[in-house]
């Protein structure tokens, strides 16, 4: 599955 | 960080504090569509959940809080305190055929159906649609303040900047977030006749209005 990148973006 | 996101959250952060003061200022919304502040309040209030499960950086956090207690500002402003300003005739578009769809979207597609992410994914496809009540209200109306059209600007802006940072982490970092590049698409796109009108008139000192 897509890893799920962390949220860095507003 | 890259130069085109900083720009871009300044850019978007300049959009909200000129909005907000120009209703605390002229102590009126006249021209503002409150529909578009409360979608607006929807996007941070569904993306920005993640404040409570992770720490990114004191850059990332405090920018969250700005954006949310500005724009529970902005909405406070408009439906309580100069509620006898605000211009509900025209301010007419249906958010429920805005809201409904989105909601849907985003249960079908999505990164991962967790709660958190698909909360992130409904305010990332809301948020490109979200100023349609402004711009509707604008079209009927005819017209708009000046500074409101520099609140339109910057808001466009940020989001152009955004396009270009995700080109430059894509090139440099490798990422690439297809659901955020095409929303970010869309909403820019949405922002093209406007940006026209602002530099064919709002630059060169015309007023902005449309042929009513």
């Amino acid at each position: 599955a897509f890893e799920l990148m962390e949220k860095d973006e507003l | 960080m890259n130069i085109f996101r900083l720009t871009g959250d300044l850019s978007h952060l300049a959009a909200i504090i000129i909005l907000l003061l120009k209703i605390w200022k002229t102590r009126s919304c006249a021209g503002i569509s409150g529909k578009s502040q409360l979608l607006f309040a929807l996007v941070f209030t569904t993306r920005y959940l993640d404040l409570f499960t992770s720490f990114i950086s004191l850059y990332n956090t405090s920018m969250k809080l700005i954006y949310v207690a500005c724009s529970y500002a902005t909405v406070y402003l408009i439906y309580m305190k100069f509620k006898a300003t605000y211009d509900g005739n025209h301010d007419t578009f249906r958010v429920e055929f805005l809201v409904v769809p989105v909601g849907g979207l985003s249960f079908l597609v999505n990164h991962d159906f967790s709660p958190l992410e698909i909360l992130w994914t409904f305010s990332i496809y809301l948020e490109s649609v979200a100023i349609l009540p402004q711009l509707f209200m604008i079209s009927k109306t005819g017209e708009a303040e000046t500074i409101t059209t520099h609140y339109l600007f910057f808001l466009g802006l940020y989001r152009a900047l955004y396009l270009i940072n995700w080109i430059w982490r894509y090139y440099f970092e490798g990422f690439f977030d297809l659901i955020a590049v095409v929303a970010g698409v869309v909403q820019t796109i949405l922002y093209c006749d406007f940006f026209y009108l602002y530099v064919t008139k709002v630059l060169k000192g015309k007023k902005l209005s449309l042929p009513a």
